[in-house]
């Protein structure tokens, strides 16, 4: 069974996409077997792996709506070092699903369902971007994974969100997932020049104590210029200090993990 | 009759909460009379204006789902030179009012009505602050506002989110309110030390055009660094960059609305 991890902040552009791309790379250079699954309407996932949003026939959206098998929706894209990454793609026909799933019977349980309907133990891990909200897309991702990543960018107000979330993530373990952990909260775009930086990271440390990967994601334009090219930090730029931080955080979740 | 502006972009982190708190305060000071409508859940307009969210019982959900006058509902902020800033506070409430204005009758004019219901002439502006996404509170605000403001990070994600974007504007324009118009693309965060930045903002003006806001807010630290002390940036730093570009984006929006 692989490990299934959502990655998700309400606040926006803390890194959720950019942490997904590059830890999936970097899990599989390590000889680890990993699906994506874009959730985001805006499909950054999808397109910051090159995949042309406007050709995909085949997307999440089908998966959640019309009981797609998720073997006809993955895709496969090739990195570096003959390695591999699978993704499930989505395009802005999900962005109509919260409101259909609205109706739906169990409608927190059908991505969970979908998941569990198919054959993937042949992933070590399964990686799931969330859109910036609290929606039913984000609660059906709580409700099909093990635990929750969360990027947390060195700035105030997606600092102060933390406590909202923290919430959130309480009321889904009560109601709808028991099993659900924190994989752990994951500081980005940290600017050591930045006294901001310093201070909300220092707090989040102080206030979530060992919640907090030991991997720190520096600030660093080549994580802002590989998705234009439609690659992972690895194939763009593999001795950038962006590529070195998540190979660090792969090992980390890697051993974290018991080596699996 | 104010003019309402709702300040949007489903993408996330792109400035949305820092162009409405800072252009309401630069239009404050240049004589008009504005008051913000915080409809994000996360409420960062709320906090980044010295707002203790926990503490409020009177916000935007009340105003949505309750019925309540929003008058009743408005508080005011005092910035400098005797100034006022006033807005229509959010709380994590408003999460749940998706889902609760799903099912009421005329569910994407909830807000245009609640603003109708009161008078509200003594404002030159009214600021929406959207959510990063389309979901059922960003759609109250298209109905509700006479043109759009759209922040755009000058990165890949930002910019490649605005062909959806743009496809939602003209839905909305044919079905829910025809007068509505675009204000104008706002390029934010510029660091003219970054290729990437460079090509997206030549990029954003030659497809958007006359569309684009000759006023661009570059990337400057105070502007991250005011909302953790509940400050404008011009009761943060006056003779910032920061400061500098937002009282020219107020003045710009002055005379393209004929100096009112
Ligand atoms: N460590 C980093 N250094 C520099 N830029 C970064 C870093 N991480 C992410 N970025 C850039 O910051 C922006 C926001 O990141 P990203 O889109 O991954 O965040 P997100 O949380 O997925 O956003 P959204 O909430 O819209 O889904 C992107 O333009 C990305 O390229
Ligand atoms: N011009 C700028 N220079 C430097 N930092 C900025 C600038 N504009 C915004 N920021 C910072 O970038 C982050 C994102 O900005 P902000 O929260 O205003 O975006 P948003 O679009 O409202 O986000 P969300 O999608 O979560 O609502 C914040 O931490 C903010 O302080
Ligand atoms: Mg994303
Ligand atoms: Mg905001």
């Amino acid at each position: 069974m692989p490990k299934t991890i959502a990655v998700v902040n309400q606040k926006g552009g803390v890194g959720k996409t950019t942490t997904v791309i590059n830890l999936a790379a970097g899990l599989s250079l390590l000889g680890k077997k990993v699906l994506i699954i874009d959730l985001d309407p805006q499909g950054n996932s999808t397109s910051g792996l090159g995949i042309e949003k406007s050709s995909l026939n085949k997307s999440t959206y089908n998966l959640l709506i019309e009981d797609m098998k998720i073997d006809e929706v993955i895709r496969k894209i090739d990195i570096k070092e003959n390695k591999k990454i699978y993704i499930c793609p989505s395009n802005p026909e999900l962005s109509g699903a919260d409101i259909e799933l609205y109706d739906l019977e169990e409608r927190e349980w059908i991505l969970n369902k979908a998941l569990n309907n198919s054959n993937l133990d042949e992933f070590n891990y399964i990686l799931i971007d969330c859109p910036p909200s609290l929606s039913l897309l984000t609660i059906n991702a709580f409700a099909a994974s093990n635990s929750l990543l969360v990027p947390v960018q060195c700035e105030f107000y997606a600092m102060e969100g933390l406590a909202q979330l923290n919430k959130t993530i309480n009321l889904i373990i009560e109601r709808i997932n028991p099993s659900l952990e924190i994989e752990g909260l994951l500081l980005t775009m940290f600017d050591s020049r930045n006294n901001i930086c310093k201070t909300v990271a220092s707090e989040v440390r102080n206030f979530f104590k060992e919640k907090v990967l030991n991997t720190l994601i520096p600030k660093n334009v080549k994580l802002a210029e590989c998705p234009s090219f439609g690659k992972c930090i690895f194939d763009y730029d593999q001795h950038c200090i962006g590529a070195i931080s998540y190979l660090d955080l792969s090992k980390e979740l890697i051993l974290k993990n018991g080596g699996s």
